[in-house]
């Protein structure tokens, strides 16, 4: 996804860790080579 | 002119300052000169980041995932997941520390994340919450914390020689060395004033300071040192660290002297002054009179290069409905220009000649940042935009008269986002208290 500013954002799998156990969730993060 | 004095900063807390204004900081964005400035990208409202859990019984750092509720410059106000509408914990931070992270760096670093306290038992089932809250939501770039450190570090170093202009005369430059670094702004002591008394302070990037030789390069004047031999360290600063000014081409129709223009005062930046061009250099710099309060010997005329934006053509300022200060002395008022051109029997320089460029620069009136006190330039003081005339801000410091008001450019590098001085360890000036000011 490209936003006005031209920045792209990418969506990343990104890890988590509770307690419980460690799961994964889909985020955006921005692109960091503009 | 007027300056402040320095005012201690205790106490002066800008999260709180926001919050019970309803303020709205100046975004990063609108500050390419500053750490991050050029990448700080769409970071908004919404954007989740892992931070040390301050709401625990543990006795180790524990994290927790916080999702930015507001904005204002390099400061968040963030909530705790879990929180929802409960703004009971919310928190200013800001987001260029160590200790912010994108979502994902606990699990790599191998730490749990650990609920608030006192939201522990709101959810059985945690993974659930956030796998619903954080899907689809934003996150800092994973490489966020080594772009800071990398933005955080300046090229001009301790003992750099540089020619910078002369604070007492301000036709003239002078060498001086660069004494401390902060956040890109350089303390510099002129030479032959070693107690470390005769200094000033400026920006990087400001038009104030060049390499050495630069002087003798455009024809401008300079003061001599009778220093014969450099220290042991000094360098003189390559020519590459400094701002760069645009081409311009003199061989056509160029600024004259005597040619009449509209010009901030260099001595007073809340005036927009009739002003002349008294001697033009090389390179396309220009020697500027400010008419009425000049000195008979010129040592008060400025040096603008023809793309500065503190130079103006008659009639900006009646076409901008913006004061224009007559000349000194001048009884012809209110002041026209057609009259005053024909009684000098002068003429104005073309507009042609002036940069008329307006960037997309984002600055809005009533947005708060925090700008240098160019008539005290060692301050870095709590800040509002009063008035944006296309690329021109009027900057109002909280708590001051408007007599202290200053006209800056929007890309002047004397202008911080919210959070700049915390950053980078600069002493912030807070708003004057009418007790403070006596």
């Amino acid at each position: 996804a490209t936003e006005a500013s031209g920045r792209k954002w990418e969506q990343k799998q990104v890890q988590i860790k509770t307690l419980e156990g460690e799961f994964s969730v889909t985020m955006w993060a921005s692109d960091d080579k503009k | 002119a007027k300056s402040k004095s320095v005012i201690p900063v205790e106490g002066f807390d800008w999260g709180r300052y926001i919050c019970s204004n309803n303020l709205v900081g100046a975004p990063v964005s609108c500050f390419k000169h500053v750490p991050m400035g050029t990448c700080w990208g769409d970071l908004a409202e919404g954007v989740r980041v892992e931070v040390l859990n301050s709401d625990t019984s543990l006795s180790t750092k524990v994290y927790w995932i916080a999702g930015v509720v507001k904005l204002a410059g390099f400061k968040a106000l963030l909530r705790y997941e879990g929180f929802d509408n409960d703004t009971s914990r919310d928190f200013w931070c800001n987001l260029c520390i160590p200790e912010v992270h994108p979502v994902g760096w606990c699990a790599s670093s191998g730490r749990p994340l650990v609920p608030p306290k006192s939201i522990q038992h709101k959810y059985s089932n945690w993974k659930a919450f956030l796998v619903k809250r954080l899907t689809g939501a934003k996150t800092l770039p994973p490489d966020f914390a080594s772009k800071v450190h990398e933005n955080l570090q300046f090229p001009f170093k301790k003992l750099m020689r540089v020619e910078v202009v002369d604070k007492t005369h301000l036709c003239r430059t002078r060498v001086a060395l660069v004494e401390q670094v902060i956040g890109g702004r350089l303390k510099l002591v002129y030479e032959e004033s070693m107690d470390g008394s005769d200094d000033f302070w400026c920006h990087m990037y400001s038009p104030l300071i060049h390499f050495i030789g630069w002087s003798r390069s455009i024809g401008h004047r300079f003061k001599r040192s009778d220093v014969s031999k450099k220290i042991d360290g000094q360098m003189d600063a390559p020519p590459q660290l400094f701002a760069k000014v645009k081409d311009v081409d003199q061989s056509g129709e160029w600024y004259k002297d005597g040619m009449k223009l509209e010009a901030i005062d260099p001595l007073n930046l809340s005036a927009i002054c009739v002003a002349t061009v008294r001697k033009v250099l090389a390179d396309g710099y220009l020697m500027i009179g400010i008419d009425g309060s000049e000195a008979a010997d010129g040592s008060d005329w400025f040096c603008y290069h023809s793309t500065s934006p503190s130079i103006f053509p008659a009639g900006f300022c009646e076409i901008n409905n913006i004061e224009l200060t007559p000349p000194r002395g001048y009884t012809k008022l209110p002041f026209k220009w057609f009259d005053y051109l024909r009684e000098m029997a002068s003429i104005a320089a073309p507009v042609k000649l002036f940069n008329k460029e307006v960037p997309n620069h984002g600055f809005r009136q009533g947005m708060k940042l925090e700008a240098v006190d160019l008539m005290e330039p060692r301050l870095v003081c709590v800040a509002t935009v009063t008035r944006v005339v296309h690329r021109l801000l009027r900057i109002h410091f909280d708590g001051w008269e408007d007599e202290y008001d200053q006209w800056v450019d929007c890309e002047s590098p004397d202008l911080y986002p919210v959070g700049w001085c915390q950053l980078t360890g600069y002493l912030l000036q807070p708003p004057a208290q009418a007790v403070s000011k006596t």
